[in-house]
């Protein structure tokens, strides 16, 4: 269903527009053609981040760079790391401080100026936000920085995390999930900002759903491939991610790096790391928003999951599976890579999701001991609360929030089965971790693997333990959230194409509210009788 | 778990206190208050230019706010390490 490169006119003459294979994948450095983010078509169709401001969340950008500056939104920037308005990157001799400055250009660089390359969303704003450089984090930065100007920044893009180690478990504390959850409810008129995270770069060591930023449901977390489709070396792998973008990250070719601009207004062809997965998907966001500024929080995660594709993605380690309404997701890409052409079309006609509702399906909390060489399993039936006001129909994200301990919590696996059959590791073995004591409390595993599901029926959730060694442990807590609408979000929707999972998705809504009223209707005629 | 001491200390006021803010963090020998765009209280004070000598004298200060009667409460904020990625 590709459409010939050279169908698509792209006139953009900066010097590093040929290496941002990103954006037009036509095989540099042996890459795979065609596998990008598709922004041909997106800027084809007018669409380039015009009135969308994104805030990089970072050590601060150089907005002197010749190829910022332009697009440089002063007045939504500010540096809560020292207290002024002026978020310029603090100078080392090793150019430590370019991080932000770097992700800045992949989302905001100019067009057509002959400096370096361009970004996603080469029209859109971008504010900084230095934040990451100082002698420690607070939750008071952190706060400070997710809900600034929430009624002008659109979208904030964070490329940093709990350290990457492969033994942390660490998440927002108290007042930064306040300022996410006003972010999400308020900003943006109520339409809710949209976060967006790389989701770690902790390799297979790690699992990112012990990432608390990355693993909410207010996040949009943000894996990475490199340029011929395989994974990054440093991609940790997780149930909640939603979708993927590129970085570099396996090949010694410079070229296969991601261009940028670099501190004092250079370039960059090495910008490696995860980091710039989620600047990627803020600009192709910002595209989405100029297509349809009406969009909200939660229509975008739909959007993602709706139009991202698998393309060329290869993981050698999980296999591509599809959900119980037939989306195709991968444990460590999620629903795929996002496209942004695809994007930009739906979004200019969505109409916003049905409204969102919550249920505790069903809770367990007596002690259940976990043993090496077997597996503890437990179930929760649910309705889903059919019946009251909070009736959850058709999934959104699912939260599986576990208490447990082990002797050796890094040995720990856990997968969750759906009613409809769709099984999500909620968390993977670290080898690393050798925690014996805290363990996770109260910790909300969240998946977007069966989005679009019913969640009625029986949930099942195996615990056991991977490892040389012999472990035991206690699992104290499961609550099953489920969060989803109550009416078909897609039976509405305008379907353009008709090989799309947009129009899967509605067929199959259409099929189960008919096959419902048929039956709620047979119901009531043998009542009567 | 790492709780290390920072100089950045946060404050809830009382209702009727909101307006003498700014004028509390400089009796307090703050730089200025900043008000979140969220929540009912929490203000955090900025503290002056120099937060490695600041920060022995942050228990002292936090210890005279909680003494003021326009402060309800004070919010620890222990320093923790993020990582760029």
């Amino acid at each position: 269903g590709y459409r010939d490169l050279n169908e698509m006119e792209v006139n953009i003459s900066d010097p590093l527009f040929n290496k941002q294979w990103y954006l037009v994948n036509t095989g540099q450095a042996d890459g795979t053609p065609g596998l990008d983010l598709n922004v041909a078509e997106a800027w084809g169709l007018g669409y380039t981040g015009r009135g969308v401001t994104i805030a990089i969340m970072d050590d601060g950008i150089d907005y002197l760079h010749p190829d910022l500056a332009s697009n440089y939104n002063a007045d939504a920037s500010y540096d809560f790391s020292s207290n002024d308005p002026y978020p310029f990157p603090r100078y080392t001799d090793d150019w430590f401080n370019s991080h932000g400055t770097r992700c800045a250009g992949e989302v905001s660089a100019a067009a057509n100026n002959n400096i370096c390359g361009v970004g996603v969303a080469y029209n859109s704003k971008v504010a900084g936000i230095r934040m990451l450089d100082q002698p420690f984090m607070t939750d008071i930065i952190e706060a400070s920085s997710i809900s600034h100007m929430p009624q002008v920044i659109d979208i904030y893009s964070a490329s940093w995390g709990p350290t990457d180690d492969g033994r942390t478990v660490d998440g927002p504390r108290e007042l930064t999930l306040q300022a996410m959850a006003d972010g999400v409810n308020k900003g943006r008129g109520g339409k809710g900002s949209i976060y967006v995270w790389a989701s770690g770069d902790g390799g297979s060591y790690d699992d990112c759903n012990c990432d608390g930023y990355a693993s909410s449901m207010w996040t949009i977390s943000i894996n990475s491939a490199i340029n011929d489709g395989r994974t990054a070396l440093y991609d940790e792998s997780c149930s909640s991610t939603l979708a993927s973008t590129f970085s570099n990250g396996r090949k010694r070719n410079p070229e296969a790096g991601v261009a940028t601009t670099d501190l004092y207004g250079n370039c960059t062809l090495r910008h490696s790391g995860t980091s710039a997965a989620a600047p990627e998907a803020a600009g192709v966001f910002a595209l989405a928003l100029e297509a349809n500024p009406d969009l909200t929080w939660r229509d975008m995660q739909h959007l993602s999951v709706l139009t991202s594709k698998r393309n060329q993605l290869h993981d050698e380690v999980h296999q591509w599976r599809r959900n119980g309404v037939g989306l195709e997701f991968n444990h460590l890409f999620g629903y795929g890579v996002l496209d942004a052409g695809g994007m930009v079309k739906m979004s200019h006609e969505w109409k916003t999701v049905p409204e969102r509702f919550h249920c505790v399906a069903g809770s367990i909390q007596d002690n259940h001991k976990i043993q090496s060489g077997g597996r503890l399993v437990l179930t929760i039936d649910t309705d889903a609360c059919q019946g009251k006001d909070n009736f959850v129909r058709y999934l959104e994200h699912v939260q599986a929030v576990v208490t447990v301990n082990a002797s050796r919590r890094g040995d720990l696996n856990i997968n969750m089965t759906s009613p409809m059959g769709t099984k999500s590791i909620l968390l993977s073995r670290r080898p690393r971790d050798d925690d014996a004591k805290v363990g996770f409390d109260k910790w909300p595993f969240m998946t977007t693997h069966t989005w679009g599901e019913d969640p009625r029926g029986t949930w099942v959730m195996e615990v056991g333990f991977q490892g040389p060694e012999a472990q035991r442990g206690v699992l104290k807590e499961w609550t099953l959230m489920l969060h989803g609408t109550q009416s078909a979000p897609y039976i509405d929707q305008v379907v353009r194409d008709y090989q799309s999972k947009l129009a899967m998705s509605k067929k199959e809504e259409l099929e189960e509210e008919l096959d419902e009223a048929v039956e709620r209707s047979l119901k009531s005629l043998l009542s009567k009788n | 778990g790492e709780g290390i001491i920072t100089n950045h200390v946060v404050v809830r006021l009382h209702e009727s206190a909101h307006d003498d803010a700014h004028q509390l963090a400089v009796e307090h020998g703050f730089q200025s208050v900043r008000k979140l765009p969220f929540g009912e209280g929490p203000l955090p004070l900025l503290p002056p230019m120099s937060p490695r000598r600041e920060a022995n004298a942050v228990p002292r200060k936090r210890q005279r706010l909680q003494k003021d009667s326009r402060v309800m409460s004070v919010l620890e904020q222990p320093g923790f390490s993020r990582q760029k990625r």
